[in-house]
């Protein structure tokens, strides 16, 4: 059987935001 | 059928459901500072085949310098800077979305204060129960009944105190809770009346000297200071405090049909205060 490759072309940095935690408002 | 959701901790749905925790929470209180959210910690969201929605929050929270009988909303409070003993909270929050409303069904927290910023010379937070420091608060007390006319004041709630040490001695910072009372002779009573009068005051100086100003809750009283002639001592109604709190901490509430989606951690619930019976939206 045919295979779909979905491999995909990396052009530059991946920046990932954090999911988890979120933004500390105040102070850690 | 069920559909789990890890969001992140800064999208809207987050947001949201982290400010109506923080809402609720504070609404607990009778006695205390709000708490002002600083942090989502973690989120999941469990929709049901129904469209009903189960978040999962954990946030944490500081302790601002607005009491919970302070009108003001807790987004105009100012968070308490670590130097002066930042009270912080950590708490795991169920809310249920359902018709698109999200309503609180179970909570949990455990608080603690920051020490790692004491330093020489610096305002050290005392015990509430604190001999020295509630006769300083009762010092305050008498300071402020012998400048208001026609009206005097009881004790609520003692909501801080702390010392620092300087040349004439140990300084006094003290925050309280006054409530307009009915005095006879050396007694005075709460007034039971629910208009009665009620403030916020400030007080700092030494142990017999001190300068107090009271907010009561958007009227803004005069400073005063200690050189009036001394009135009886008044008994403090204070609130109880037992064991070693150092300070008001925020509520526990369990709902045990959702106690699985509270995290176990039995051994941290031990520092919460006790318990009050849960009154859960049906």
């Amino acid at each position: 059987p045919a295979t779909l490759d979905l491999t995909v072309a990396q052009t530059g940095p991946v920046l990932l935001a954090p999911v988890c935690p979120g933004r500390v408002r105040f102070f850690k | 059928q069920i559909n789990v959701q890890r969001p992140m901790c800064d999208s809207p749905e987050a947001e949201e459901a982290a400010l109506v925790a923080q809402d609720y929470l504070n609404a607990q209180h009778k006695h205390g500072y709000k708490y002002a959210l600083n942090r989502i910690e973690d989120i999941k969201i469990v929709t049901m085949p129904d469209g009903n929605s189960t978040f999962v929050l954990e946030i944490d929270l500081l302790e601002t310098d607005c009491h919970v009988l302070d009108p003001t909303p807790v987004a105009n409070c100012t968070v308490r800077p670590k130097i002066l003993t930042a009270v912080e909270g950590d708490c795991d929050v169920v809310l249920k979305r359902v018709g698109g409303v999200l309503t609180v069904t179970a909570f949990k927290c455990k608080t603690e204060e920051s020490r790692e910023d004491i330093c020489v010379g610096c305002f050290n937070l005392l015990p509430l129960n604190d001999t020295a420091a509630l006769e300083f608060v009762n010092a305050s007390l008498i300071t402020l009944n012998n400048i208001t006319a026609n009206v005097s004041y009881t004790l609520l709630e003692v909501g801080r105190v702390s010392s620092q040490v300087v040349s004439g001695g140990p300084q006094y910072s003290a925050e309280f809770v006054i409530v307009e009372a009915n005095c006879t002779d050396s007694v005075c009573l709460p007034l039971s009346d629910p208009l009665a009068e009620r403030g916020f005051c400030t007080a700092l100086g030494l142990h017999s000297q001190p300068t107090v100003a009271c907010k009561m809750f958007n009227i803004l009283m005069p400073v005063v200071d200690a050189n009036n002639t001394a009135v009886p001592a008044l008994p403090p109604a204070v609130h109880v405090h037992t064991g070693s709190l150092r300070h008001h901490k925020l509520t526990s509430l369990h709902d045990p049909y959702l106690v699985g989606f509270l995290s176990a951690e039995s051994a941290e619930s031990a520092e919460v205060v006790p318990v009050v019976p849960a009154v859960v939206d049906a």
